[in-house]
């Protein structure tokens, strides 16, 4: 086991209890600017943790950002870790990132979905959803990404539990949604909302359950465009962006869409990288440059923030 | 643990909302047990299925007769799993 966070692999893709080891290193090596906050547990019963970066008093605006909510997509915890390590580590040089730290906190939660993760690893590297056992069916779990309250129940997901966008038998009926919005009520100043899904190259925000522009379509349209060109920069990774529904499908019940509507503007979903030929098996060996260039792309979303704060 | 030795992940290229709408007909059939990585919406995207070896046959069977352009994205996703876990093992034994 790696005795600090900077023996721990970036490099490669590493089980939940190493997850949790790293957190917990993080967290003791930078005690004054990181900690851990266990918003709530998994239908099986895992703690659900947050890093929270911050530098202040309490009540700050924060910006939460999430990985791992699909659980087969193993590239985005990856990258959350690398993205832990380099706020600590670019936090007092990097002045960009010491300008936000300095003015917001920032939230993040690395395994979203632990029961899932863990299942990947131990029985079926292809499972997405939750673990729920659903009553009257054969069918185990819920797509956690179809269980928040904007348009759930819509047409843009599924009633059938043996469907990969099964909703669920009611909205926010997944503890490991629940936690996140129960979080996000208390916490009541978050400013952006960001969550990190693989893959197809393309960053979306609201909304999935409609062809309704929203309000902010035109700001958050341009800091799309933005935040994928400082991407593509990197590695020339090209990122397509726009509206959920318009980009990608109808998907009712989503986060960005329930994190626009309690009135977190800066709401987008990130779907990494797979270069068109892996799909959710993206080999290790691009963790590093996945992580590297979704930074500039969370960089510029989190300094538009900072700068324009609501 | 279950292993997915001859699954392949196709992907496919559509070419008109006819196509759509029988990439949906064939995602309804559950004995195939596809596992759409990518779902069919648009015609200018791209889907990507994942295909157990047991309804490969059938699969390609049904494109080829609606003549569905596909590619193979993936040979054996099993193959790419057992890289992903020589990577892990190797990262803990350094």
């Amino acid at each position: 086991q790696p005795r600090t966070t900077d023996d721990y692999d970036y490099t490669n893709y590493h089980t939940l209890s190493e997850i949790n080891s790293f957190m917990d290193m993080l967290v003791q090596e930078n005690p004054s600017l990181v900690s851990k906050i266990v918003i709530g547990k998994s239908y099986e019963g895992r703690d659900l943790n947050v890093l929270k970066f911050s530098t202040g008093d309490t009540k700050r605006p924060g910006i939460w950002i999430d990985t791992g909510i699909h659980a087969r997509e193993w590239i985005t915890p990856a990258s959350g870790t690398w993205f832990a390590k380099k706020i600590v580590t670019d936090y007092g040089r990097d002045p960009v990132l010491t300008a936000i730290l300095d003015k917001i906190d920032i939230f993040l939660e690395l395994v979203t979905n632990p029961d899932g993760y863990e299942y990947t690893h131990t029985s079926n590297r292809m499972w997405r959803k939750t673990r729920r056992i659903n009553s009257g069916s054969s069918c185990i779990g819920v797509d956690p990404n179809r269980n928040w309250g904007t348009g759930y129940g819509g047409a843009g997901s599924s009633s059938n539990p043996c469907s990969e966008t099964y909703r669920g038998p009611s909205v926010y009926s997944e503890p490991e949604v629940k936690a996140i919005v129960d979080f996000t009520k208390s916490h009541g100043n978050l400013k952006a909302f960001l969550t990190i899904h693989s893959y197809s190259q393309m960053l979306l925000y609201p909304y999935g359950d409609t062809g309704a522009l929203c309000v902010d379509d035109a700001e958050l349209d341009e800091l799309a465009l933005k935040a994928t060109t400082a991407l593509e920069s990197l590695y020339g990774t090209k990122y397509t962006y726009g509206s959920t529904f318009k980009t990608i499908y109808q998907a009712s019940g989503v986060t960005t869409d329930w994190a626009y509507d309690e009135g977190i503007k800066y709401s987008y979903t990130f779907e990494l990288r797979d270069n068109g030929r892996y799909g959710f098996i993206l080999p290790a060996n691009q963790i590093i440059p996945t992580a590297q260039e979704t930074w500039l792309a969370l960089m510029v979303i989190m300094e538009h923030t900072k700068n324009n704060l609501y | 643990k279950e292993t997915f030795e001859g699954h392949q992940v196709l992907r496919i290229t559509l070419k008109d909302e006819l196509e759509i709408s029988l990439l949906k007909e064939l995602s309804e059939q559950e004995d195939l047990q596809l596992d759409f990585w990518r779902q069919p919406f648009y015609v200018e995207l791209p889907v990507d299925v994942r295909v157990p070896f047991h309804s490969l046959q059938a699969v390609r069977a049904f494109l080829g007769y609606h003549e569905i352009h596909y590619e193979i994205m993936i040979q054996d996703v099993q193959d790419l799993l057992n890289e992903e876990q020589r990577e892990m093992m190797r990262s803990r034994i350094f």
